[in-house]
């Protein structure tokens, strides 16, 4: 990680902000929420507290512009320059400029959110079925006042629900009308406008007056971007007109004719030919979270990181599930410590379960669950008196299907994760994963592919159901001859898992089967607070567990721990 | 066969004719994004000053360092990213 010359940082905890306009792209609550999400990445690893405030000087500044936005950094158009934010401090410092010719989205295309309806302000779903046709844009059909609406649910016909578009006829954002719709046609500088328009500013917003006469009541608001807004192009904001004829030919959906690259585009009146009016169709846009989250890392100090995967990696790339690199953690806790989570102490007896405090479980990411391939064959119990609960520790443990293993001695117990259904087994290993041997050290299933990887001393195997691939030696993953065994694995998405051995941890690339340049890294780094030469480290519910004999100990994604116990009287809640 | 109808390619209004060669682009970036300055682009020989900025680049964003305009830089600098420098100016 890299800070700003001078360790710039603030003075204070307790940071404001403030949103100083809206791009017309997104409605306005789920950008004030994306920068709320985009602020708690940081201060959930850090003592930092951030508090939107509405008026006067915040802390951080946070503006939407385009081109040359009045700091003397003009952004570029579409593409290339997203965002920009400047170094703690005052004035301008701390500010986070956000490129307004960008498509603003949540990174997976085009949101939008529903107003009024029986939805709620559920987002559309798109495509939805009314009247038995599909539709993947808003529509004004079934209605006489012109209001474009969509489903919130893959069918109308079906669940009736429904919501208005965003429509300068339905609101304005911004102005002075208290979000008033527009009324057209409306008198600007002595001329009539029927839709919005742009004359008069030089910032591009579209704007409508909000009654009949601007000249005279100066009553006006900025209009919202319809679903079929374009981009860029000479009429940014204007929704495409369909059909529109361009070289003599009619489309009647976005069309990447006429150009090299392939963007779709379409035009923004019916004749392309005559008017030569134009503009980029939505794709999947840019995420307002995740490029905020990385803004905000400047304006707390961080500067820009090599390592790829991190936030701070000055280009944009869309991660899903996503999650602080330790990259990132170890920045912005350099100028600022650590969160408060709670100190580990040592364990005491196990209190019974209903005594014990429930950690507070400060938001968890979700992963997503994809359909996990049945195991191919039901295990045969071997002897229900090898009861899992007069075991003293186990050889490895790990979450496969959804479901915790707890491997000893050939032998292996299952305990569902989600469901109190209690312990199921023993059963023999071999039975399931034949050519195994009776001792194993760890083992994990890669959330992708669902293949169980298994490690025993230096060799490691691979298992697709029954298939296997080895054993072949750790080498062979890049791990060194001072590696004896491996002790324990941690997914951590995109395709990558934390191998622990001794005091280090070293980073997979699953799919190349490789382990990441500049790896070992020591343990305690970034994962403080837990045994240093834990025995089984494993993930279950998105945390990580750390366990040593008898006992283990429980960290957050935010590397917090929450929670030390007893392996046998907590996680397979043996009686 | 019919031969099908040549693909007309149209400039549209509002969008750059022509737009950047590799080098311009490159040496666009590398000034704006602190890999080199406007004194070191016009001292000395052009092209050890573009290879060793180049070089620079390449080593920060963690792309294979060859010096050389290739493919994977090119294709770097047409990314979409934040706006502020990565060399301290």
């Amino acid at each position: 990680f890299l800070t700003f010359e001078g360790d710039l940082k603030w003075d204070h905890m307790d940071l404001t902000y403030r949103v100083m306009n809206y791009s017309p792209d997104l409605d306005r609550a789920v950008i004030d929420d994306a920068f709320k999400r985009a602020f708690k990445v940081w201060s959930d690893v850090t003592p930092l507290t951030f508090t939107q405030i509405y008026s006067g000087e915040a802390d951080i500044m946070i503006m939407f512009g385009s081109g040359e936005h009045g700091d003397g950094y003009p952004f570029d158009g579409k593409d290339g320059l997203l965002a920009h934010a400047f170094p703690p401090g005052r004035g301008i410092q701390g500010d986070a400029h956000f490129d307004d010719d960008e498509f603003w989205t949540l990174g997976t295309g085009l949101v939008v959110k529903t107003r009024h309806g029986n939805a709620n302000g559920a987002d559309c779903h798109f495509p939805f079925i009314f009247e038995g046709r599909s539709y993947s844009r808003c529509i004004t059909e079934g209605r006489k006042d012109g209001l474009p609406w969509c489903a919130t649910t893959p069918s109308y016909d079906h669940d009736k629900k429904y919501g208005f578009c965003p429509s300068e006829l339905l609101y304005t954002d911004g102005g002075n009308s208290d979000g008033a719709p527009c009324v057209f046609p409306f008198v600007f500088d002595g001329s009539s406008y029927d839709s919005c328009t742009t004359d008069g500013r030089s910032d591009g917003y579209r704007w409508c007056a909000t009654t009949t006469n601007f000249d005279q009541d100066k009553k006006y608001g900025f209009c919202p971007n319809r679903d079929t807004a374009v981009i860029g192009g000479n009429s940014q904001g204007d929704p495409c007109v369909f059909p529109f004829t361009f070289l003599g030919q009619s489309y009647s959906a976005c069309t990447s004719q006429g150009r090299q690259d392939g963007k779709l585009w379409c035009a923004t009146t019916s004749n392309y030919d005559t008017d030569k009016k134009w503009g980029f169709c939505p794709d999947k846009g840019y995420s307002i979270f995740l490029v905020a989250a990385h803004e905000f890392g400047h304006s707390l100090g961080l500067d820009h990181s090599s390592v790829r995967e991190a936030l701070m990696y000055p280009m944009y790339s869309y991660v899903q599930d996503f999650q602080l690199d330790p990259d990132d953690v170890q920045g912005i806790q350099y100028l600022y410590g650590r969160g408060s989570g709670p100190a580990p102490t040592a364990p005491v007896p196990a209190p019974t379960e209903e005594s014990q405090p429930m950690p507070t479980e400060a938001g968890s990411t979700s992963t997503s669950e994809e359909e996990t391939p049945e195991p191919t064959a039901e295990p045969i119990p071997v002897d229900p008196s090898w009861d899992a609960c007069m075991e003293e520790s186990f050889d490895a443990i790990t979450e496969i299907n959804g479901e915790l293993h707890f491997f000893k001695d050939g032998k292996y117990w299952t305990h569902p994760s989600f469901w109190k259904s209690g312990i199921q087994g023993a059963f023999f290993t071999a039975d399931t994963w034949p050519g195994l041997p009776a001792v194993i050290d760890a083992a994990f299933q890669d959330v992708l592919t669902k293949r169980v990887f298994f490690f025993a001393s230096r060799q490691f195997w691979v298992f697709s159901g029954k298939s296997v691939l080895g054993p072949r030696g750790i080498e062979k993953l890049g791990i060194g001859k001072e590696v004896t065994r491996i002790t324990g694995a941690l997914q951590r998405g995109r395709g990558k898992v934390l191998l622990f051995s001794g005091e280090s941890y070293w980073r997979l690339d699953v799919k190349v089967q490789r382990v990441d340049k500049g790896y070992p890294r020591a343990t305690d780094d970034i994962f403080t607070g837990v045994p240093l030469d834990a025995r089984n480290v494993f993930l279950s519910q998105d945390k990580y567990h750390f366990c040593q004999g008898k006992f283990y100990w429980r960290m957050t994604p935010r590397y917090q721990v929450d929670r030390v116990g007893y392996v046998k009287y907590d996680i397979l809640q043996c009686p | 066969p019919l031969q099908s109808k040549p693909q007309a390619v149209v400039t549209f209004p509002g969008e750059l004719v022509g737009a950047w060669s590799d080098l311009e682009l490159a040496e666009s970036y590398l000034l704006r994004f602190g890999y080199t300055t406007e004194v070191e682009a016009k001292t000395g020989s052009k092209h050890a000053s573009l290879g060793k900025a180049l070089r620079k680049m390449q080593k920060q964003l963690g792309l294979e360092e060859t010096g050389e305009l290739d493919a994977s830089t090119l294709e770097a600098m047409r990314a979409p990213r934040c706006g502020v420098p990565d060399q301290p100016s």
